[in-house]
């Protein structure tokens, strides 16, 4: 489920919150905990020219250049996950055991070009 | 959405979505390494989420497995024997491209360890590889049971662990978990005066507050791990 807190609006890239319910996916019976978490996702335009905050590659850099010298040619960079953060998850699983299992990048914490 | 989960989750390592049965409660050590997890690690590294530091093993997967074992009643009596168990943890629970790097049982009691009566008491406990059942008409195949542990314990332990991380490798290596055989006994030694009165019947009545075991199995998934480190 996608809410969102009325923040300044900004097309430029940068994660967006999304909350991952298990009990929205029906996971709840044989998920313990967490009920669910801040997943994130990443959203917003690579506009040249790339700022410092947009954590952009070189590559990016060059892209969005040529991207405004021919915008039909090159399309923009992608507005992509650059730090993620692992979560764990406390399961039942099929033998009734209890299984707790860590699961690398999971969160999305920063957007980049 | 069926194919949607089932990609998540094989995604997630897991090749079917759990059914549990008779949910049981979540073991302490879990819950507690669970709740430490969800803290920002303390210092600026990042934490290694495929090492459990915990225990200072590699490993992404902590598993508490259920005795499924029972109860054995020898035809003999034999007056000292307090209990004997068969214990068999289903390790076939671990996924294939899983690396098991540690495992360790715990046997709880559920005593209360100021009971007067019987402080002091020691006990035997011994811990034997399971042999396998020999068909009919053919020799036993092994002599004997291979003893893995054997040490006497006073009872004032609420649980006591141990480690059986090789025999756990060796079962998953060869295929051949046939389990264990845990006997509790009653020592001659400091039982005289709290069993002098009704003998080694009475010695084992204290022994009564055996609750159960388990084992906490730490494995590794190489799909999940390495997968992180190529990244990193």
């Amino acid at each position: 489920s996608a809410y969102n807190i009325p923040v300044t609006p900004s097309n430029l890239c940068k994660p967006r919150r999304l909350y991952i319910s298990f009990s929205d996916v029906g996971w709840e019976n044989w998920i313990i905990a967490p009920q669910g978490y801040m997943a994130n996702y990443c959203l917003g335009e690579c506009p040249f020219p790339l700022t410092a905050e947009l954590n952009s590659t070189n590559h990016a850099i060059l892209q969005t250049m040529v991207h405004s010298l021919d915008p039909e040619g090159t399309p923009q960079p992608c507005c992509v996950p650059v730090r993620l953060s692992p979560i764990s998850i406390l399961y039942y699983d099929n033998d009734d055991n209890v299984v707790l299992r860590h699961y690398e990048d999971m969160v999305v914490d920063e957007c980049g070009c | 959405f069926s194919l949607q989960e089932s990609l998540l989750l094989k995604s997630l390592g897991l090749s079917t979505k759990p059914s549990p049965k008779i949910p049981v409660p979540v073991p302490s050590v879990l819950w507690r390494i669970f709740q430490k997890r969800k803290m920002p690690p303390a210092s600026t590294e990042l934490a290694d989420g495929c090492r459990v530091e915990e225990f200072n093993v590699p490993g992404n997967i902590i598993r508490v497995l259920a005795d499924q074992g029972h109860f054995m009643h020898s035809g003999q009596p034999q007056p000292s024997l307090c209990l004997q168990k068969r214990l068999y943890f289903n390790l076939s629970v671990l996924e294939e491209g899983e690396r098991l790097t540690m495992a360790q049982l715990e046997i709880k009691f559920s005593h209360n360890s100021y009971h007067a009566s019987s402080q002091g008491q020691v006990f035997e406990l011994r811990l034997y590889q399971a042999p396998r059942l020999p068909l009919r008409g053919t020799p036993s195949p092994e002599p004997g049971r291979t003893l893995l542990v054997e040490q006497s314990f006073a009872r004032l332990h609420k649980s006591l662990l141990f480690n059986l991380s090789g025999v756990a490798k060796d079962w998953r290596t060869h295929s051949r978990n046939l389990g264990l055989i845990l006997e509790i006994s009653a020592s001659g030694r400091g039982g005289e005066a709290a069993g002098a009165s009704g003998g080694p019947q009475s010695l084992c009545a204290s022994i009564d507050s055996f609750l159960d075991t388990s084992l906490l199995v730490v494995s590794l998934s190489q799909q999940q791990c390495r997968a992180s480190r190529r990244r990193r």
